[in-house]
């Protein structure tokens, strides 16, 4: 562990919890795409499969069932309760368009052809991708709330600190994953704009 | 070639 992984796993656990109280507190989620939402709680659970089988630390652990939670705890919030105020007709982006050539690479390009390396790499291509659907809803509405942008901020920060994280334990410990690494800055560069 | 990869990261 180094703090750039520590530093943006708490980025990445505050802009979960960020959108969640947003939407709990304000009772709507007007502005928030639900299908980006899926596609997070989608890349959690295709990644987290390992919680069954390994443990690393109680941290390790604990960060993999809360982000697990709160990502669907806010598909819920969307899609269920506070159906109402979900802006179905601005949330147009065609997820299948993200998620069959996602699933082609992952099959083609991967570390191990075994189902649960494939879904890990799934997962890692998805999330490089995953908030397309909300950028586009932004753009059609014209206008992002700030809380959203704050949202999209602390997103983007996690995954620009885990690529000074992947330098830090190339450098350290030689270790480096290209799938993470490529994944990571196509995703980092997604959200520059 | 495989990398040493460990799934330690989130």
């Amino acid at each position: 562990m180094n703090v750039f992984r520590l530093t943006g796993d708490l980025s990445h656990l505050a802009a979960i919890i960020i959108l969640l109280l947003k939407i709990w507190k304000t009772r709507s989620c007007a502005g928030i795409s639900g299908k980006s939402q899926i596609l997070f709680a989608l890349v959690f659970t295709t990644r987290y499969l390992d919680l069954l089988t390994s443990f690393i630390s109680l941290y390790n652990t604990s960060m993999k069932v809360i982000y697990i939670g709160c990502s669907y705890a806010t598909v819920y919030l969307i899609y269920m309760k506070f159906r109402a105020t979900y802006d179905g007709n601005h949330d147009s982006f065609r997820v299948e368009f993200l998620v069959v050539p996602v699933g082609g690479l992952a099959v083609l390009i991967n570390h191990d052809f075994s189902p649960l390396e494939i879904l890990w790499t799934f997962s890692i291509y998805l999330e490089s991708v995953a908030i397309l659907p909300q950028l586009f809803m932004i753009s059609k509405t014209g206008e992002a709330e700030t809380i959203t942008t704050h949202y999209l901020f602390c997103l983007g920060l996690y995954r620009a600190l885990y690529l000074f994280n992947w330098i830090w334990r190339y450098y350290f410990e030689g270790f480096f994953d290209m799938i993470a690494i490529v994944a990571g800055v196509v995703q980092t560069v997604l959200y520059c704009d | 070639k495989k990398q040493n990869k460990t799934k330690d990261e989130l």
